[in-house]
């Protein structure tokens, strides 16, 4: 998705 | 988790610990953008607020915690310490924070990933933070005359930016379903806004010069 992957960064 | 996601959240930390530091040991907080300060705050509030329900590393609330009670503190420190709340420079600190927080909310409400309120939440954050050292980048400019830790702050903003880029790239070669263009674009966009400030960083670092910027 557009967002999903970055969920586990800060 | 790879050495640029860790260098990146380390120079995020040491950029906002060299701020706290200059503005608690010079009891000054001369050229830093009060604007700019609570701006980062309310992009840390509204992107960690799943802090209390969505465990997912300690090393990830850890820094959760301390960057919201850090940029508290800073912001602290200008609005209500006796000393330090003197030497803040209101009269050059105009930049108005809603030109930047009403086109983020508008755009976090036409492109994000889920229409629920968190992600949107979230999302908000992620084009916030773009552009939330904008006011910072003002002010610098009107003062012209930078004090080496207010630049070194921005600078070592500016390199933080600079790794989560190489983060990603080295995320996209390594992990099969690693996407986030949202997250891709808004960060390269705040990477760009630091560049001409690196440009007159490093020129006065090499001649080992007071760092100016041109009006």
């Amino acid at each position: 998705g557009p967002v999903e992957a970055a969920k586990d960064e800060l | 988790m790879n050495i640029f996601r860790v260098s990146a959240d380390i120079l995020h930390l040491l950029s906002i610990l060299v701020l706290l530091l200059k503005i608690h040991a010079t009891k000054s907080c001369a050229g830093i953008s009060l604007k700019t300060q609570e701006l980062y705050l309310a992009v840390f509030v509204t992107r960690y607020l799943d802090l209390f329900w969505n465990f997912h590393s300690l090393y990830n609330s850890v820094f959760k915690v301390v960057y919201i009670a850090t940029s508290s503190m800073i912001i602290w420190y200008m609005k209500r310490h006796r000393g330090v709340k003197q030497t803040y420079d209101k009269d050059h600190d105009t930049f108005r924070y809603l030109f930047l927080i009403v086109p983020c909310a508008v755009l976090a409400l036409i492109v994000n990933g889920r229409f629920s309120l968190f992600e949107i939440l979230w999302t908000f954050s992620i084009y916030l933070e773009a552009v939330a050292i904008l006011p910072q980048l003002v002010l610098l400019q009107r003062t012209k005359n930078v004090d080496n830790l207010t630049g070194n702050y921005v600078f070592l903003l500016g390199l933080y930016r600079a790794f989560y880029i190489l983060n990603w790239i080295y995320r996209y070669a390594t992990e099969p379903h690693y996407s986030a263009w949202i997250v891709w674009l808004s960060g390269l966009v705040q990477t760009g806004l630091y560049l001409d400030f690196f440009y007159y960083y490093l020129q006065a670092w090499k001649q080992s010069k007071k760092l100016q910027l041109p009006s």
